[in-house]
């Protein structure tokens, strides 16, 4: 188990590494046990540091930060530990244009090994997915209705 | 292990049947503010055996029953099912919930308890507390949470 | 006081059930005293019935519901008790289209009676400001940076 | 009375001075994730008296000091400023922190106590806890909000 646990643990610091780099365009991200203590009781430390900042404590983050961190986690253990589906509410509600592009980005280069059900209200995001199912509410029951994407283009989800 | 199909009737704002066929790649699901689409992420987690209300934006048991409105009486049943694929054979599992307080768990149409379902998933990471749902306003938990709560995800993941 | 406090709540019922029929364009909205109490003591009760359901539980509203509730209680104090500014930090990241909209017609309407800060990632809201402030953190710092409008509509807020 | 101009300098993320210009109407303040946005919020409820870290998203008092980074050194001092208008005359607020840990409150450029900056206020509208600063993510907090929670801020509006 202690094996496994280190293994798993280089390879998740790895992902989490790259995956930091790729949201944040040249941040550093890293994941370890904290020191002093047994593999096996030890906890697990999150060290990120953004372009041009110091390393920070994770609680001074802004709200578009932190989502970004979350999503750097999901994707790093979607790797060691792959689940036969992924369901995403809104996760992109805190990020701006270029935060959105870069989590769309990842999303698509992971598509290709994994099903994404992505609840959000964003048009770019809307745009890329494979299936799209549109949800609304008549006289109190939630139906699906066929949802056209040029629809979007003037943004009247109805 | 791949989801292929998500069916709800009966279940929150679900009074009539709906059936999401769920193919590879990213499942965008758009609407309306209210219109049921977090209700669809709460019918999975509530398949998979969640009994904490909390989670389920519930405050008793009975409020997963579709309540009804000016056209339509309230549910007698709530039921969620999710059909699987995994080596070209089919996998289903379902959950009933009636309004005599009755829950019925079943795994490819026969009765069954939520452990063994619980047990048929394990390692294929699928489970309602599983890092692959994020519901929303929850991306965030990930950077507020400890370090002992990070151990207890990675170690799921070894 | 006891005078003073039944004439506030009459008021403040009478605005907030119009800025929920405004919000949820048809819904309804009352605030109340709970019974039975004596009214110095009495803790205060929110009604909403939306268009199609029936009166609903807080608990159960969707994520963008509960937004436009709280963006309608503002607005219902913002008459009886007027402040010299007011800052409003992303409300609108839950909303859709329609309700953005409609949170836009509101703020347009009051902001000749009251000052407004309002911090969004949204190109539709950002484009109803008469003051536009840009902040970009150059090497670790927050400066303030001149906006164009016309830059929004690639949407690249640098 | 009306908000005419905010000045912040050594505050968090602001290592320079900045200063906003606060015309009548929609101010809308937009940048990336991460550029300083929400921290001119903590910087208003900071200089209204503002003493809960986890209001501020800090965890020692002395987190307001900006922290430095490549091309600064770490700030020797935090200092907000706010001027307000009322009846053509201005009234102006100050809070500075010294790296010493000195607290320092000046009305109208004289050194005075917080008390003395919540007797000006009160009643105007304006203060740390008032309904009329909405932080990134509350908007939602009024509905999850107890009967006793909600009747205090009908009380206060009285
Ligand atoms: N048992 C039930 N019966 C009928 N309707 C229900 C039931 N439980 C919840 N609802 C309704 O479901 C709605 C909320 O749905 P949900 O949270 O899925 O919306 P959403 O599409 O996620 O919206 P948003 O975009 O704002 O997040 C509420 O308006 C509530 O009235
Ligand atoms: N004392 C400090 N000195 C320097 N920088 C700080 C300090 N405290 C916080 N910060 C920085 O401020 C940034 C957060 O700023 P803020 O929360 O205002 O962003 P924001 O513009 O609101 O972003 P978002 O759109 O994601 O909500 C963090 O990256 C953090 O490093
Ligand atoms: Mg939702
Ligand atoms: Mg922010």
């Amino acid at each position: 188990a202690r094996k496994r646990l280190i293994s798993t643990m280089e390879l998740l610091n790895e992902n989490f590494s790259r995956m930091i780099s790729v949201l944040f365009s040249e941040g550093t991200g890293m994941m370890s046990f904290t020191e002093g203590f047994d593999i096996l009781d030890a906890p697990v430390e999150i060290n990120v540091k953004l372009p041009g900042k110091k390393i920070q404590k994770l609680y001074t983050m802004s709200g578009g930060e932190k989502s970004l961190v979350g999503i750097a986690f999901i994707f790093s253990l979607l790797m060691i530990n792959p689940s036969s589906f992924y369901v995403l509410d809104e996760v992109d509600a805190a990020l701006d244009d270029f935060s959105t592009q870069r989590f769309i980005n990842l999303l698509e280069e992971y598509s290709k090994v994994a099903t994404f059900i992505v609840i959000t209200h964003n048009k770019f995001i809307m745009e890329r997915a494979d299936t799209l199912y549109g949800i609304t509410m008549m006289d109190g029951v939630s139906t699906i209705i066929p949802v056209e994407l040029s629809e979007f283009s003037d943004s009247k989800v109805e | 292990m791949r989801l292929v199909r998500l069916e709800i009737e009966g279940f929150k704002s679900f009074g009539t049947h709906v059936s999401f066929e769920i193919k590879n790649g990213i499942v965008s699901i758009v609407g309306p503010n209210g219109s049921g689409k977090s209700n669809i992420v709460d019918a999975i987690r509530w398949l998979f055996g969640e009994r904490a209300n909390s989670k389920l934006r519930m405050s008793e048991t009975a409020d997963v029953l579709y309540f009804g409105s000016n056209s339509m009486k309230r549910a007698e049943r709530a039921w969620v099912k999710a059909v699987f694929e995994e080596d070209g054979k089919e996998i289903s599992v379902e959950r009933i919930y009636q309004s005599d307080g009755k829950n019925t768990y079943l795994l490819n149409g026969a009765v069954a308890r939520l452990k063994d379902v619980e047990e048929l998933f394990f390692g294929t990471g699928t489970g309602k507390d599983f890092y692959s749902i994020v519901g929303q306003g929850e991306i965030s938990n990930l950077v507020n949470s400890s370090p002992i709560q990070i151990k207890s995800l990675v170690e799921e993941a070894a």
